[in-house]
């Protein structure tokens, strides 16, 4: 472990908490694209599912529990409890644009073709793109509110910050997992436009618009 | 590709 990684995983934990706040006190989904979290609960389930019988460390199998039940947790508060509020005429993303191509590759790039190792990959491929939905809300709705773009920031950050991590396992440990840093680069990548946003808006207190 | 199916990161 490494403070990259350290920081990348609290930014990842902030983001799941921000939004799971967000919906749960304004008990609204309004602005929140519920694909991308079926998408997100996808990743962590197929990614995580060594969980039963791979012990990490303690701090990795809590992180793993964390990830699956505040996906799903978010979910159920976007399609079950809040359903009124959600938006579903501008969270139109076709997921299938983004599992299918996912499946592809996990089936070209894979460490071994064992049915964990492709569900990992399918993981590492479909989390670089499950936040496509949400960025394509924000653009068709034209804004995002604060605390959305918050839960952006910190969610880019993550793998942005994982990025970090690998360049320095790489010259401290010689680590390297090309699947993983591929994805990581065209993840973090995908969130630049947002960035450049909210760093020139919403952290002078603007809200968040995207030039229609 | 690398065979490392040890995956200790999230």
């Amino acid at each position: 472990m490494n403070l990259f990684r350290l920081m990348g995983d609290v930014s990842h934990v902030l983001a799941v908490f921000i939004l799971l706040a967000k919906i749960w006190r304004t008990r609204s989904a309004a602005g929140i694209s519920g694909r991308s979290q079926i998408l997100f609960t996808i990743v962590y389930l197929a990614r995580y599912m060594d969980l039963f019988f791979s012990f990490i460390s303690l701090y990795n199998t809590v992180m793993k529990l964390l990830f699956i039940s505040a996906s799903c947790a978010t979910v159920y508060l976007i399609y079950f409890k809040f359903r009124a509020t959600y938006d579903g005429n501008h969270d139109t993303f076709r997921i299938e644009f983004v599992l299918v191509p996912s499946l592809l590759l996990a089936f070209i790039f894979h460490y071994s073709m064992s049915f964990f190792e492709l569900a990992w990959s399918f993981s590492i491929f479909l989390e670089a793109v499950a936040i496509l939905p949400q960025l394509f809300m924000v653009t068709k709705t034209g804004e995002a509110e604060n605390i959305t773009s918050h839960y952006l920031f910190a969610l880019g950050s993550y793998r942005a910050l994982y990025i970090l991590n690998w360049i320095y396992r790489y010259y401290t440990e010689g680590h390297f997992d090309p699947i993983a840093v591929c994805a990581g680069i065209v993840q973090t990548i995908l969130y630049c436009d947002f960035f450049y946003l909210y760093v020139t808006k919403v952290l002078q207190g603007r809200k968040l618009q995207v030039l229609p | 590709l690398l065979r490392n199916t040890f995956h200790d990161e999230l």
